[in-house]
């Protein structure tokens, strides 16, 4: 029964309400498509702005979206985006706001897309995105973010997991944000396992040993229990797989291989460490009693074959033990944390310095005993919640000093925290050093966020990895030269394949672990594999396939997964490439690379842009004859990725800020059988009356 | 992918096989110039049935067609789906019936059965869908392609199919009583077919077309049509499924 207040909620809301919100995932070995459906019901007579907004994942790439208003269908198409003449100096200031601004984005980016929907009408809005899940820390994570701003009448989350390899793990969180339950569930047994009925909120688990489909569908009395703000909170699905000793895990399909590559029971590599602390003023406060509460845990973890030392930077640069790195035993455990808890923050940001001292430590101890280190990983943990204020104050300088410094030897790792950070000047110093670049927002929990990328780093296994393949036999190849790899994490290459009539490809991995250099090799039998992933596309399908009503998340796209996980690496490659490269030159060429795949593959990225007709509706809320040419769809990414556009060189085309939604190829110009009309073309039921084929063909067996 | 290729004035079909890897894209035709029609077909693969000692299958997993005239469009064909590229995007299920009209161009699909493409109503193209409820494993979801008009097709058109709409071809050195239609299991030596100045030994064979409801009699020539096409099959495998480059 819907309470009354429930029902008194609905009777009030003037804006369209949402009949049906429907989030499909489908991930197969890692790769996520998601197809989003949300129809809106325009109760009154006459036309009502429905706004359609969705949340999708930062690493994602919106690949699709369409509308059926009043029957109609506005598809939508992915653009390469139309460069922007640099504005004059007068408004110049404005880009520098709109930066702040976009660097206090969380891990998410909004898709939104208002639209007129006529008097007692329908409207239904269709978005896919794709993604590559990281693994990190052992398990890969998928989110579904659950905000419909009001509560909706059937509202249903299905995530299905498919992998070639057992799942070994399988967690459902409750909503973040939100009260619900937790259903948990390992190994096969968790069929057995399915949530407690009792539970307000319906999580229905199904798994065997390589398959998983999650439902979630709370009703709109037990959405109202949560909030009835329709701001439900965030669906996660943690899972693992069991990963091989050797090469990995290599799919092959359609002419192209993704390769997974996590190998587990290795030794762990002895580090260098050197922390780079900034304590100027702004720390002041929260934020340096969270960093000294990491620091104390990770002091805890470091293991005793490891070296570190710190460098807190502000006005002053302090070196808590001066030219050398020291060994993990307990005293210089206890010296390290009388050091952290002095830490007072005060001063400017000398970021320039702060690098430089780190540097010179590690590699002063570095080319002290070159053989002593051969084994050995080291890294810059750098942190910082500000812009460089004292110093060395312009970010390419300060770059090309890091570059000089690090040398190549060692790689930096970069956090930034709360919103007035320079976010670009550490990604460029992370990717141009080997390293990674994390956010912690400024609300979130500082202490937890640096941990958890402590954790991340913390455990290398193997260090200088390459990856070959048969000479010849490959082409296009993702980055398949690491650094590092840490414990917890996968390396994935994607290419094509030349010889596609070759039986066998030949892998061979070389790395340097503890002790030893280490080569991995073994031929891949290419028929086989392509069997096998093509079984377990199959399996997704049929797993998604029955009563499966909104968008498709499967179907063709996923027929070609092992493509698109190439394309969808290539566009991330040719994106950070781009934001490394040194000269305009070498920009424009990884820009068109990045822009071309984009289209290809019909991803939103920061080089590309979605268009989508708009329907026009009449004041007495029906719908207009003509239908007006497509305008770019008014998302806030696109939003951002606009900004970006009009930022200078410096700043321009952050791969993260402007995240493009995918929308699927399977659109739905068929599902409409009554007449309908799109620009230039007259969509209507054929006449159906017999047609002479001559025999002149080419058809199958 | 099986070929038929109809000679009306010869009253002769000559069939054969192009047995390409998958992920090949076939020029199937190619009039870029003249009529300003090109039409590509990509393989997939699939396993041989088991048991057999065949080669695997390839199947056409998408045809484009890209018409130059009088606006340029790009139509791309999978079983699931057609998608109509010109001055918008459109994406139409291959699983409803729906007709599209832009132009001289026309699409018309009768839900999972055909896709039919007419470009300025002398050229017609046939696109059967091959959809598997029970797919054995090594069956896939394919498309066929049939010339249904190629009125508007220029003399100089080429591809498998596209090079032989103007040709005659003549059979000879039939031994016995072989014919097109006679017995030849007698015969120990094979009919020659003559096309384009070209010798081809052939064979009988029979083909069923049109999702199987029809048969035909026809010539076989081996060996991925080594002879009766110009040049060799891998002539034919193009760079991605928009290239409209010529015949060299």
């Amino acid at each position: 029964r819907v309470p009354r207040q429930v029902k008194s909620m609905l009777t009030k809301e003037t804006k369209p309400h949402i009949q049906e919100l429907s989030v499909k995932t489908t991930i197969i070995s890692r790769y996520a498509f998601t197809a989003v459906s949300c129809t809106m019901l325009n109760r009154h007579s006459s036309a009502a702005e429905g706004v359609f907004q969705f949340l999708i994942p930062k690493n994602a790439y919106v690949s699709n979206f369409t509308m059926i208003i009043g029957g109609r269908v506005y598809p939508s198409e992915v653009r390469p985006k139309e460069k922007k003449v640099k504005q004059g100096k007068g408004d110049e200031a404005k880009p520098k706001n709109k930066e702040k601004g976009e660097q206090s984005e969380p891990e998410v980016e909004v898709f939104r897309m208002g639209a007129s929907i006529p008097g007692r009408n329908r409207a239904m809005f269709m978005l896919t995105y794709e993604e590559l899940l990281q693994r990190r820390l052992g398990r890969y994570e998928h989110v579904t973010s659950l905000r419909p701003l009001q509560l909706v009448s059937r509202l249903s989350v299905d995530v299905t997991i498919v992998d070639h390899s057992t799942i070994t793990h399988l967690e459902v969180l409750p909503l973040r944000n939100g009260k619900s339950n937790t259903a948990v569930a390992s190994g096969a047994s968790a069929a057995k396992t399915p949530a407690k009925p009792a539970l307000p909120i319906s999580t229905v688990i199904k798994q065997n040993k390589t398959f998983c489909r999650i439902t979630f569908s709370p009703n709109i009395v037990q959405q109202a229990k949560i909030t009835t703000s329709g701001m439900l909170g965030e669906f996660v699905v943690h899972y693992d797989v069991e990963r091989e000793l050797g090469i990995g895990d290599i799919q092959v399909l359609n002419g192209h291989f993704v390769h997974y590559f996590a190998p587990k029971d290795l030794p762990v590599v002895p580090k260098n460490v050197v922390f780079v602390i900034d304590t100027s003023a702004s720390m002041l406060g929260t934020k340096i009693k969270q960093t000294k509460d990491a620091l104390f845990t990770i002091l805890r973890d470091l293991r005793p074959g490891d070296r570190f030392n710190f460098v807190s930077f502000s006005n002053r640069i302090k070196v808590w033990q001066p030219n050398r790195l020291v060994p993990v035993t307990p005293l210089n455990v206890r010296d390290a944390k009388k050091f952290i808890y002095m830490l007072q923050p005060t001063g400017g940001t000398d970021i320039n310095g702060g690098i430089q001292t780190g540097s010179s430590l590690l590699s002063g101890y570095l080319n002290a005993d070159p053989d002593a280190n051969h084994h050995s990983v080291s890294l810059i943990i750098f942190l910082t919640d500000g812009r460089p204020t004292v110093g060395e104050l312009q970010s390419p300088s300060i770059l090309s000093n890091a570059r000089t410094a690090v040398k190549e030897q060692f790689c930096v790792f970069t956090i930034g925290m709360g919103n007035d950070v320079d976010y670009r000047l550490l990604e460029r110093m992370a990717l141009e050093n080997c390293g990674m670049m994390r956010r912690i927002h400024e609300d979130s929990d500082a202490s937890t966020m640096l941990k958890g990328f402590y954790d991340e780093i913390g455990t290398p296994l193997l260090s200088d990895i390459r990856v070959n393949y048969t000479e010849d036999s490959v082409q296009y190849v993702t980055q398949h030269l690491f650094t590092n790899y840490f414990n917890g994490s996968e390396i994935v290459i994607a290419g094509k394949l030349t010889n596609q009539s070759a039986d066998s490809l030949h892998v061979q991995v070389t790395a340097s672990n503890s002790d030893k250099s280490i080569i991995l090799e073994t031929d891949v039998a290419l028929r086989q594999r392509e069997v096998e992933t093509e079984r377990h596309v199959k399996e997704a399908a049929a797993g998604v396939g029955s009563g499966d009503t909104g968008v498709g998340t499967t179907g063709s796209v996923a027929d070609d997964f092992v493509e698109r996980v190439w394309g969808f690496l290539s566009v991330k490659e040719g994106l950070r490439s781009r934001l490394k490269s040194q000269t305009s030159r070498e920009r424009e060429g990884h820009t068109q690379q990045a822009t071309d795949l984009s289209l290809t593959y019909h991803f939103l990225t920061p080089l590309t842009s979605l268009v989508v007709e708009k329907p026009q509706v009449l004041a007495d809320g029906t719908m207009a004859e003509d239908t007006p040419t497509p305008t770019p769809v008014p998302t806030e990414t696109n939003k951002k990725a606009a900004s970006a556009n009009e930022l200078s060189d410096e700043t321009e085309g952050e791969e993260d800020t402007a995240q493009g939604l995918h929308l699927k190829k399977d659109q739905p110009g068929g599902q409409s059988s009554r007449i309908t009309k799109t620009t230039g073309k007259v969509v209507k039921r054929p006449v159906q009356k017999s047609i002479t084929i001559s025999k002149t063909s080419a058809d199958g067996d | 992918p099986h070929f038929v290729v109809e000679f009306p004035l010869s009253k002769l079909t000559v069939c054969f096989n192009i047995n390409g890897e998958p992920g090949h894209i076939l020029r199937m035709v190619s009039d870029h110039k003249h009529s300003g029609v090109t039409v590509n077909g990509k393989l997939i693969g699939a396993p041989a049935p088991a048991g057999s000692h065949k080669q695997q299958r390839t199947y056409f997993s998408t045809i484009t067609i890209v018409v130059n005239r009088p606006k340029r469009s790009y139509i791309e064909v999978t079983p699931k789906k057609v998608i109509l590229d010109g001055q918008d995007r459109l994406v139409l299920s291959c699983d409803t019936t729906v007709s599209v009209e832009s132009g001289g161009l026309a699409v018309t699909i009768v839900g999972k059965s055909t896709v039919t493409v007419t470009i300025g109503g002398t050229i017609r193209f046939v696109i059967l869908v091959h959809q598997y409820k029970n797919p054995a494993p090594y069956q896939r979801n394919h498309l066929g392609f049939y010339i249904s008009n190629s009125k508007g097709l220029s003399h100089d058109c080429h591809g498998l199919l596209g090079q032989f709409l103007y040709e005659e071809v003549g059979l000879a050195e039939l031994s016995g009583n072989a014919t097109a239609t006679g017995d030849h299991s007698t015969s120990s030596r094979s009919p020659i077919l003559k096309v384009k100045g070209r010798s081809v030994p052939v064979v009988q064979k029979t083909r069923r077309i049109y999702s199987g409801r029809q048969s035909v009699d026809c010539w076989f020539a081996r060996n991925n049509a080594a002879k009766l096409i110009d040049g060799q099959y891998e002539d034919y495998v193009v760079s991605h499924l928009f290239d409209t480059g010529d015949w060299p």
